[in-house]
């Protein structure tokens, strides 16, 4: 399951329809700050299932739909999708035919949600669900957000816990 | 599942007892289940890290760098032991000085062939291991927009548009 | 005391909302009391900051480097309002880029002629600003030394005992 | 009231007597992870009066003792002199026919601490009044002790204020 492209559209700082193919084993994601680095990593842990406004640094969820700028008006939805191969085999039973998986999440002001796999709409227990036992989910270990490398020594011994309880 | 978690649990604390020993170059380290109390029936997971030549101690009094190469440790100890298909870091590589850099990118170097990395940082030699480089600007304020970038000699990162 | 906390917050804001625009090239930035509640009957302070091009928006949805250049900001302006003969910054520019690195050596430049700044930091860029640098070693694992340092050209800082 | 000199033996790592001047306006500490950078910081911090073993990184004050190493066994004491310059005239009263002052603290394992100024034994309150209203002092606004740039950021409301407080 690695990733092979993302697409964001209104999600945070990316107001326009941006693409980011992810063809390597180590990629790096560089720029000045503020320019929306971390929003990249914000919108892969949001259409994974994510659904804490504060761990993605806003207070409503509504805070990921493009809020303006000097030149563009607010949006009213944010769509993310994420593409994974299936070459490395670890895929469920039920989607063993295809090649790529997409997932994708929409939230519009009004606060309705849309999620979607290969494009056939489902719902976020379905999505949770494809990543159980993989490895890899919104709060997996294998995610470290900025300022959070800390989290593993400065953590209290049962939250650390956790972390080896998602690999069990 | 606590039988799972056992099992989890020592495999990675085998891990973690060869691994750090090697990111420090000498020292050891353990992971350690605190007792169980009232409050908190599961036991907790204690780490305690001691660098080459220094005494074991508690890890608050570890430096900012060490305390983010252990965690480091920490994590790509359970990753060993459940590998997960990617792994994504955002600027883990901040506190580190340029020999502890080279020795996170040989971790990374080591993990991955079973599982693909995407590496945020501002850090020229974390950069310089990268297979593949995206840019993010901001030249119209307010709106992220992503390049190609081609690392250069010593002139700055060059964002290609 | 409460006049007194008054008329330093007035000084203090002042300085913040032009001090910030010119750490960002743009923007604003206001200081702001909260409204005194039974827990707290003292008013608390509030950041608002809006970098150039961008929304007024709440302090934790601006990203790592833009927060710290932020805090440095704050800092700066209670340091212009009540200077103090020195300072010690223990690797606050580890979040900044390249860019804003130097835009906080031009800060220090400007305070320095009041008080004299210690800075610890990994960063060439804010070695090169020092006027004497000291290096501290630990050859002797768990010891610490000092040595007077010396910055080479490319090659990595030269450590001479 | 700049800093002209710091003195340290047996605290920390620094076993040996080191001392580190300081004669320049903008003064840069470089060196490895873990060689001792931020010990310095808690050298000054811990002379000036600062009481509390949690904010020096340790559980009791006696962690500030250098405690051994693989060559060395640990020491019996901490002891610490930061010497100041009085020529920007920023110095109380009682102080003002010296040209610089000394403060000294030392912390036994049996717990003792002695204090003084200028080599003559004082009480702790002396330093810390030696320092009231200079905008120094062990917690002030003019420390910024290693990843706590956020804290004035991340803070409370009125853990904000007072940094402002101080300044008042
Ligand atoms: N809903 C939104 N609409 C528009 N802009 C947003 C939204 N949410 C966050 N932002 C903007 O995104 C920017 C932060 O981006 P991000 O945290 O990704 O920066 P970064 O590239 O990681 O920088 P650094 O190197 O400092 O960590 C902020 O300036 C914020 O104003
Ligand atoms: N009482 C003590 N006796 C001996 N060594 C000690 C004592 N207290 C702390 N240390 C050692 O000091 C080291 C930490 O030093 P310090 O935090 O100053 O590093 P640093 O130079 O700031 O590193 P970094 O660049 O990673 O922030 C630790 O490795 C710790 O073992
Ligand atoms: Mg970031
Ligand atoms: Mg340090």
């Amino acid at each position: 399951m690695k990733i092979k492209r993302l697409e964001l559209m209104g999600f945070k700082s990316f107001v326009d329809p941006t693409v980011v193919n992810f063809d390597a084993s180590i990629i790096g994601i560089v720029g000045p700050n503020g320019c929306g680095k971390s929003n990249v990593v914000d919108a892969i842990r949001w259409v994974m299932g994510e659904q804490s406004a504060k761990s993605l640094r806003g207070h409503a969820m509504e805070d990921v739909i493009f809020n303006g700028s000097d030149s563009r008006p607010p949006l009213g939805m944010a769509e993310v999708a994420l593409t994974f191969s299936t070459e490395d085999g670890i895929v469920p039973p039920e989607y063993a035919g295809f090649s790529e998986i997409t997932i994708t999440r929409r939230l519009y002001r009004s606060g309705e949600s849309e999620y979607l796999i290969n494009k056939t709409a489902c719902r976020l227990r379905d999505i949770v669900e494809l990543f159980l036992g993989t490895g890899v989910g919104h709060r997996a270990y294998s995610v470290i957000e900025q300022g959070r490398i800390d989290f593993a020594i400065n953590a209290k011994p049962e939250d650390r816990r956790l972390l080896i309880e998602e690999a069990a | 599942t606590l039988k799972r978690f056992e099992e989890t649990f020592a495999l990675v604390s085998q891990r973690f007892e060869t691994l750090l020993p090697r990111l420090f170059r000498g020292g050891r380290a353990e992971l350690r289940l605190t007792e169980p109390s009232e409050e908190h029936p599961n036991p907790g997971v204690e780490l305690l890290v001691q660098p080459p030549g220094k005494k074991l101690s508690h890890i608050s009094l570890l430096s900012g760098g060490e305390k983010a190469l252990a965690a480091v440790g920490f994590i790509f100890s359970i990753f060993l032991v459940k590998p997960s298909p990617f792994c994504i870091l955002d600027e883990v590589d901040a506190p580190l000085d340029d020999v502890n850099v080279e020795r996170f990118q040989q971790l990374i170097a080591e993990t991955v062939s079973r599982s693909q990395f995407i590496l945020i940082t501002h850090n020229r030699r974390t950069m310089e291991h990268c297979q593949l480089l995206y840019g993010v600007t901001m030249q119209e304020p307010g709106i992220s927009r992503t390049v190609s970038v081609r690392l250069q000699d010593d002139s700055d990162v060059a964002l290609a548009s």
